[in-house]
């Protein structure tokens, strides 16, 4: 049901905003 | 687990003196001494010269120095304090400050606003929203109609904008994230506390420098 999520619970999934990523470089 | 300065060791423009940033952050010395580590290896991934570029900082995200993201972006440009395009480590450690377990949720609020305030106008637009969730769209590689999308941001803003007026201020977001403190796990990297003991092997090689 993506029109019932909060749209910023949405962009909150971006990988550009996984910072933990950074530790596994 | 202790950790040896390393004031002998050779540096990279930019760098600041441990006991400063330490000083001025949640960081431990050993553990500035830690990011210091991962920021060499970050900064030396494409260019060497120890400044961390876009490129170097998508290779880090997505292990693709060319794959284009707009939150990637903006992360990128608020770690960029001095905005001349490159990361130094001092911006480094205080960007990542932001990040660490033990930082008050109101600087994470803060950051936050600033993130997804795509055109700094000091209000997260509906615009600017409908924009990030097309990108996140994009990225993920999935596709929702228009009108979709216009309802999953209409329906947001019912909930964020309670003044009413088409955008959201940095009141209304603290409002917005305090009933969904959800919005801001992605602003906690537990890794960051105490880096030393889930990265032993920075805090040896920062010895190793001697």
């Amino acid at each position: 049901q993506p029109a019932a999520m909060n749209a910023f619970e949405l962009i909150s999934m971006s990988k550009g905003l996984n910072l933990a990523n950074l530790f596994d470089s | 687990m202790g950790c040896i300065p390393t004031k002998l060791a050779k540096h990279t423009p930019g760098y600041e003196d441990p006991t400063v940033l330490a000083s001025e952050t949640s960081f431990s010395v050993c553990e500035v001494e830690a990011l210091y580590e991962l920021f060499k290896k970050l900064s030396h991934s494409i260019f060497k010269d120890g400044l961390i570029r876009k490129e170097e900082f998508q290779l880090a995200l997505f292990k693709n120095s060319k794959r284009k993201n707009l939150f990637a972006d903006r992360i990128f440009d608020l770690f960029d304090i001095k905005r001349n395009g490159v990361i130094e480590f001092g911006e480094f450690v205080r960007s990542l400050n932001v990040f660490h377990p033990d930082t008050p949720t109101e600087e994470k609020i803060a950051f936050a606003f600033k993130l997804y305030d795509l055109r700094h106008t000091g209000y997260i637009e509906r615009e600017e929203l409908k924009e990030m969730v097309f990108a996140l769209l994009d990225e993920s590689g999935l596709h929702l109609s228009d009108d979709v999308v216009e309802v999953i941001v209409e329906k947001t803003f019912s909930q964020a904008d309670s003044k009413g007026d088409g955008r959201i201020d940095p009141d209304e977001w603290k409002e917005f994230v305090s009933q969904n403190p959800a919005l801001l796990k992605n602003m906690t990297l537990p890794y960051l506390k105490d880096m030393t003991m889930v990265f032993p092997s920075f805090a040896v090689n920062s010895e190793l420098d001697e």
